[in-house]
């Protein structure tokens, strides 16, 4: 921080803040709680398994990049939805969303995430990391299995998750801000809410730095996708080029 | 903004393209 003090917020300030963050958050989700119920937890069988694995790396690679930008479309209007941060300035918005749309997704995937089987929901099933084997990048995959599993065994209700979230968006550290003192004072106010909330929750005295501990996790995992698809894009150029949503390539730089 | 005209028009946008 540059010195500045941080914002002066009341409990009800704090207590509004997590409202409206959790709101925009279960309005912009994807999948509701009670959707995913409904999916009954139905594993892929065998020879569903089989046939992700015997599909081409880049039909397999196409399939992920189109549900990753469905999800991140879902971020962006998470984004939108949370208080101040359409009055930031529009380079700053891009700088945010470049550099943390794919960490909330991340972050989001625990809510779909079966820590028992070891599966996620993908394209109408849970899968294992075995039916990502056709990307050809299983160390990645196995990364953000673990990061998922780590995530789910914190047990954050949906006001929690919600809020850091937003604070993970909202990292005033990002190359390129323009406006460095407007996201810094946002992020210090919804990490505040997030105190704030995980106090009320009765949570453990360790709570906000094992979350804490996720974001550098997330930077990493973020990072070992961006070096995947550089591979993948000097193997397969012609398929990134055509078959990529233009999303997903403005994004990631493909 | 050339670069970025996909989030751009999301970010306009007053509702989102996807059916939420």
């Amino acid at each position: 921080s540059d010195g500045d003090p941080l914002p002066t917020v009341s409990m009800e300030d704090l207590d509004h803040l997590a409202q409206g963050v959790s709101k925009s958050h279960l309005e912009t989700c994807q999948y509701l709680g009670a959707e995913l119920q409904q999916t009954s937890w139905q594993n892929f069988l065998q020879d569903e398994v089989k046939s992700y694995q015997s599909k081409p790396a880049e039909v397999m690679w196409q399939l992920c990049a189109v549900k990753i930008t469905e999800a991140i479309q879902y971020v962006v209007e998470f984004a939108k939805r949370i208080d101040g941060f359409m009055d930031l300035c529009q380079n700053d918005q891009i700088v945010l969303l470049k550099a943390g749309s794919l960490e909330v997704v991340l972050v989001r995937m625990c809510r779909l995430f079966d820590s028992q089987k070891n599966t996620v929901y993908f394209d109408g099933k849970f899968a294992g990391p075995d039916v990502f084997r056709a990307l050809g990048c299983d160390d990645l995959v196995s990364a953000v299995f673990d990061f998922s599993r780590g995530m789910c065994s914190l047990r954050l209700t949906e006001d929690e998750l919600a809020l850091f979230s937003a604070s993970v968006l909202l990292s005033a550290d990002r190359s390129w801000l323009q406006e460095k003192l407007q996201v810094e004072k946002l992020q210090q106010k919804t990490q505040l809410a997030l105190q704030h909330v995980l106090q009320k929750n009765q949570r453990e005295e360790g709570a906000l730095n094992k979350l804490r501990c996720k974001v550098s996790a997330l930077r990493s995992l973020v990072i070992r996708h961006s070096e995947k698809l550089s591979a993948f894009r000097a193997l397969h150029p012609d398929t990134v080029r055509t078959l990529f949503p233009p999303l997903y390539k403005e994004l990631f730089g493909a | 903004k050339e670069k970025h005209k996909i989030l751009h028009q999301l970010l306009q946008n007053s509702t989102s393209p996807v059916d939420l």
